[in-house]
């Protein structure tokens, strides 16, 4: 098909298969006249996608901002879960996302620690720049991820209120003080059996990025107290110590023609390789038909 | 096609085993068939792995090989391919055989740095030849 010769085309021409010096023995006409960077027009899009990221593009970009090695760490943990060792994604009926993005917040956050006697232990003001998002990737669920710093000691568990409150930038670009929106809820941690919390902002988030919100401009506000409630004591160690400014996950479905598709390519693929396949569309809940038996057999 | 292959055989000519398995070459497959062959990389050989962070090795295999003139069943070929192979046999040999090409493949999980410093995990479609066809 015209796509797969394209492809076979750029291949050749792309240079990942064939050493550069045999580039001679290229067809004249896969032969790129001499200003266009080698193979770059011709690469399929996948290619064109890593071979934009790739080093010889490095330095042209924007400078490159290190990750946050907790992040990497996460991130890497993730990787393990969802994919084997070779790289094949793992079948498993949980991973509906095909793409996982970890934004750590912006360097111009501050953080704002309040007195621990009046209770208000921690206040960080986050912001997060989603720029990476594409139009094509859906929002299946977003997680504030809080690490703690293990070296400074802290009680084993922690009843915690959390204020979320989203801050909306007017027209003239600055941030108003106005609210637009803000939730709270309390939850218990238990500090001592996990280096990560996961805070699931979902239905908090999801209006902002539905409408592909490019800053998100957040306050999280935490109020906890040592052991569980019932005992309502101060807390010892202040906790802006120990929590690390949290990252922002989202879990997403790419739902563009290189991103692997589990739930379609499985069915499609296998009986009719020639049969274009039909893209799950993002509106599907990609979970919603999974066990339903319908007079065709289970639905993709 | 017992009986046929008798009468074949009395047709054939006496000869020593060697000529004999000369004669039935032509019934076989090629040699160097159209088959699935390892490729093997590592990022770092890309001098990508600084932005690619998993998986260190990467396999994306590759087709190669000749392709049989029968090639119906084996290789879940269209007749289109038996019909080009005819073409370039019997009228018009700038028509090109059949080639030896991935016919399914697999997907492969990428953990990469962006350029903001974000990190994302991508699951890529067709990154890995899984079994090849002639076309």
């Amino acid at each position: 098909s015209p796509r797969t010769r394209g492809r076979a085309a750029a291949d050749r021409a792309s240079g990942l298969l064939v050493a550069p010096e045999d580039s001679s023995e290229l067809n004249p006409l896969l032969r790129l006249p001499k200003g266009v960077r080698r193979s770059y027009a011709l690469l399929p899009p996948l290619l064109k996608v890593l071979a934009d990221r790739g080093p010889q593009n490095w330095q042209s970009e924007a400078p490159r901002l290190r990750p946050d090695s907790r992040a990497l760490r996460y991130m890497k943990r993730l990787y393990k879960m969802s994919a084997t060792k070779e790289g094949i994604p793992k079948a498993t009926k949980s991973h509906l996302y095909n793409t996982v993005r970890l934004f750590t917040p912006c360097s111009e956050c501050k953080h704002r620690l309040r007195d621990l006697t009046k209770g208000d232990v921690h206040s960080v003001d986050l912001l997060f720049n989603l720029d990476r998002v594409t139009a094509l990737e859906y929002l299946l669920k977003s997680v504030l991820l809080y690490s703690f710093d293990t070296s400074v000691p802290i009680s084993p568990s922690l009843a915690c209120m959390c204020h979320l409150s989203v801050k909306e930038q007017d027209s003239s670009g600055q941030v108003c003080p106005s609210v637009s929106h803000s939730i709270a809820f309390s939850l218990h941690l238990e500090v001592r059996k996990r280096k990560w919390v996961e805070i699931d902002v979902t239905s908090f988030l999801q209006p902002l990025i539905a409408t592909k919100r490019r800053n998100i401009h957040m306050a999280v506000n935490f109020t906890c107290l040592m052991g569980d409630a019932q005992h309502n004591t101060k807390l010892e160690n202040p906790l802006n110590m120990a929590l690390v400014p949290p990252s922002l996950l989202l879990y997403l479905n790419d739902t563009s023609e290189q991103a692997y598709h589990r739930w379609n390519s499985l069915r499609h693929t296998r009986k009719n390789p020639g049969r274009p396949r039909q893209r799950i569309s993002p509106w599907d809940d990609p979970m919603g038909d999974i066990g339903k038996e319908t007079s065709q057999g289970k639905r993709a | 096609s017992r009986q046929r292959r008798a009468e074949n055989l009395k047709e054939v000519p006496a000869t020593t085993p060697y000529n004999l398995s000369e004669y039935f070459k032509q019934f076989l497959f090629p040699q160097n068939e159209c088959e699935l062959h390892n490729f093997r990389l590592s990022f770092s050989q890309l001098k990508w792995d600084k932005w690619i962070i998993a998986p260190h090795r990467y396999s994306p295999q590759y087709c190669k090989g000749d392709c049989p003139r029968v090639v119906r069943h084996r290789y879940g070929s269209p007749v289109h391919t038996m019909v080009q192979n005819l073409i370039y046999e019997k009228l018009d040999s700038s028509v090109p055989k059949p080639s030896c090409v991935p016919a399914e493949y697999s997907p492969l999980s990428v953990l990469t740095i962006e350029p903001d410093g974000s990190i994302v995990y991508k699951e890529y479609e067709d990154m890995i030849a899984t079994k090849c066809t002639c076309r």
